[in-house]
């Protein structure tokens, strides 16, 4: 359990909720 | 041994015993993650965040979404009444809770939470507050330490000009805030491990 966020799920709602902008950024 | 959620992150600390594990954790994940997904979208916000490598981002927010929710969600203590208003809306007194098995955390909560709110921040404080929190340089996991840093210090530098501009005559105010920062730290350690062991088990 070196990484709770990722253990917890955390991880996957992060990633996604950046990467929205992330691809709204390249449009 | 009846199971509680003793989090205010729930609709209630009751759980179903006709659900398994499985279904808790995932009942439990779909009350956490629309407070997550608000974290991110704050992020988004502070200006040259989203500046900062994808990598960084996401350690950033990883290591420091649980400290943004206590700073953004210290309200739901009432230190008055020592009550916890869970999502769903209820209250709970700390005495019911600490039947249901909450303990050193709680009460953590609850001190942090009395001592951030006695400082009378303005919301535009509390938001600068939480930008600090969240940009922290000595997080594990980042590739470019230089730029979170420069980023740090122009936040912490905002914070204190902006406290020292509302609070002329109370200059400890930035210090104490400075001081809350380790507090965040334990508060996260501690919180981790519980829910882990609570996913485990």
């Amino acid at each position: 359990f070196s990484d709770p966020a990722s253990n917890l799920g955390l991880e996957d709602i992060i990633r996604k909720a950046l990467m929205g902008n992330l691809e709204e950024r390249q449009d | 041994n009846r199971l509680y959620l003793v989090c205010p992150m729930n609709i209630s600390p009751h759980v179903n015993l006709h659900k398994t594990g499985h279904e808790v954790w995932e009942e439990f994940s779909h009350c956490f993650t629309p407070a997550v997904r608000e974290v991110v979208e704050f992020a988004k916000k502070i200006p040259g965040f989203r500046d900062l490598s994808q990598h960084d981002q996401v350690s950033l927010l990883k290591a420091g979404t649980f400290e943004v929710l206590v700073v953004r969600f210290a309200s739901l203590f009432n230190v008055k009444d020592r009550t916890v208003t869970f999502l769903g809306g209820n209250k709970y007194s700390v005495e019911t809770l600490k039947a249901m098995g909450s303990g050193y955390l709680l009460n953590s909560m609850f001190d942090f939470s009395e001592k951030l709110m006695n400082l009378g921040l303005s919301e535009e404080e509390m938001s600068l507050f939480t930008a600090v929190v969240l940009v922290s340089a000595d997080r594990s996991g980042l590739e470019n330490v230089n730029s979170v840093e420069a980023l740090q210090e122009t936040l912490i530098r905002a914070l204190r000009s902006l406290i020292t501009r509302n609070h002329p005559n109370e200059s400890a105010i930035f210090t104490k805030l400075l001081l809350k920062l380790p507090d965040l730290r334990s508060l996260n350690n501690v919180h981790s491990e519980q829910l882990l062991a609570f996913k485990v088990h």
